[in-house]
């Protein structure tokens, strides 16, 4: 699965990858318990819906394009909700 | 694109912006000098017009912040989110925030305060973001677009049109692209027909205005380059009338019909266009054929018709006696010029294809060149 194992609590991408679902695309607190767990559908969904604004190839994981979108400097209006 | 929930919007057409504090990255006169290119880039495709004011509520309130800066929505610290804003509506709503731990600029690289503004400000007036990546609503900032080149997309130009409509003079459907292909009548530089809109130095350079086109040439380079005057000054208009260097102010002002813009290096200075009558031109004055800077002397000479103004750049006022004659002052210089310069003692006056070379202490035209003689040919 995309975030297990490859992602562990306090990596630094995952940190950024939940700021970031948090901040721009109105992550709730529950999904974010989700996160952690092998079952995270909604977390896929989410990164799917940030790829799927921001242009990228939905593959719900945090791959490489999708991390270097997330490194760019942005505006800080969310980009769901909020 | 897409708005904010339920479309908030201006329901007037003329907003006021105030610019609260400012970044200790720019000088002052850049930050208004965004600021005010920022908004043009929404003025020019919508009925909206902003004026600024200095003091008291405006309508967007401009502002730069660090961390937490009141609206629970804190700053991040360098990177990563470098701005805010509010969508339309009373007190903070309209509103603009930079994060000042950014390091700005106005330079095409790095963070660069106008495109960051133009963007903040889709957002005061109503565009949410775009999913679009070629958007200027795009969340994400496109840092590798000049300034100097940037247009809005025909996504942002629908987005802003679907809240205001179209503005008195745009054209709703089209891209107001600025880096243009060459239509057929790019000019020739050596075209023995080439005539002149304005000449002006800068900084040490000799600019050749025509059309929507210059040359630049230089001393340490003679072939000269040929530019679109939008490819550096993105809010000038083309066929210009007149421009001189002030070199007391390190300013080139640029005049067309009855305004008159300030530029500093490529920068459109901020407060401007002004009208040419605050100069102390008579209302039967619509528009100025030429005008050219003394430095010497400090004074500035307007020709308009078969008369010239004289204007004085330290007390900034005409000076009495003016209007003269032009051929009573200058022998042998028939009226309606296009262009003057001042290079190495001698006035050079250009009108149409012929150049005039005249020596101010014998009084007399020493040579006539043809006007494209700079350009080498």
């Amino acid at each position: 699965y995309p975030l297990h194992g490859a992602v562990t609590q306090g990596h630094p991408s995952m940190d950024l990858a939940q700021q970031y679902l948090e901040k721009y695309y109105n992550f709730k607190k529950n999904e974010k318990q989700i996160f952690k767990r092998k079952d995270s559908s909604p977390v896929v969904k989410k990164i799917q819906e940030m790829q799927k604004f921001l242009g990228l190839e939905m593959t719900g994981k945090l791959d490489s394009n999708t991390m270097e979108l997330m490194h760019k400097p942005r505006c800080g209006v969310p980009d769901v909700g909020g | 694109f897409s708005t904010f929930p339920g479309s908030p919007k201006w329901r007037k057409s003329h907003i006021t912006y105030r610019i609260v504090n400012y970044t200790p990255d720019l000088p002052r006169q850049s930050v208004d000098s965004a600021i005010e290119k920022a908004l043009k880039v929404w003025e020019e495709v919508t009925p909206l017009t902003f004026s600024r004011i200095s003091e008291g509520e405006a309508d967007i309130m401009i502002s730069f912040a660090v961390g937490e800066h009141g609206d629970f929505y804190p700053f991040d610290g360098p990177g990563q989110s470098l701005a805010h804003a509010y969508p339309p509506g009373p007190g903070f709503y309209g509103d603009v925030h930079f994060d000042d731990d950014e390091k700005w600029t106005l330079a095409p690289s790095g963070t660069n305060l106008f495109l960051v503004a133009a963007h903040e400000l889709g957002h005061s007036l109503g565009l949410f973001h775009s999913d679009k990546k070629e958007s200027l609503m795009y969340p994400v900032y496109r840092f590798s677009t000049s300034p100097a080149n940037f247009h809005l997309s025909q996504d942002d130009i629908e987005g802003i049109q679907s809240l205001y409509g179209a503005g008195p003079s745009s054209d709703a459907t089209v891209v107001p692209v600025l880096s243009v292909s060459p239509r057929p009548e790019t000019p020739d530089k050596c075209d023995p027909a080439l005539s002149f809109d304005s000449v002006s130095t800068l900084r040490g350079e000799v600019l050749f205005f025509k059309d929507r086109y210059f040359w630049r040439r230089s001393h340490w380079n003679p072939e000269p380059e040929f530019h679109l005057i939008s490819a550096f000054w993105p809010t000038l208009p083309s066929d210009l009338d007149a421009a001189y260097e002030a070199h007391n102010t390190d300013s080139v002002l640029i005049f067309k019909g009855s305004q008159f813009w300030a530029v500093r290096g490529n920068e459109v200075q901020a407060g401007y266009p002004k009208g040419i009558h605050t100069l102390g031109f008579p209302p039967t004055v619509k528009k100025i054929d030429a005008a050219v800077f003394e430095k010497e002397k400090k004074k500035t000479y307007f020709f308009v018709g078969d008369k010239y103004w004289r204007f004085d750049e330290t007390r900034h006022v005409m000076d009495k006696g003016f209007p003269r004659q032009i051929t009573d002052d200058f022998p042998g210089i028939e009226p309606q010029v296009d262009a003057v310069l001042h290079e190495f003692g001698f006035f050079y006056f250009f009108r149409g294809s012929s150049q005039f070379e005249f020596d101010p202490n014998a009084r007399t035209v020493t040579h006539i060149l043809k006007s494209n003689s700079w350009l080498l040919c």
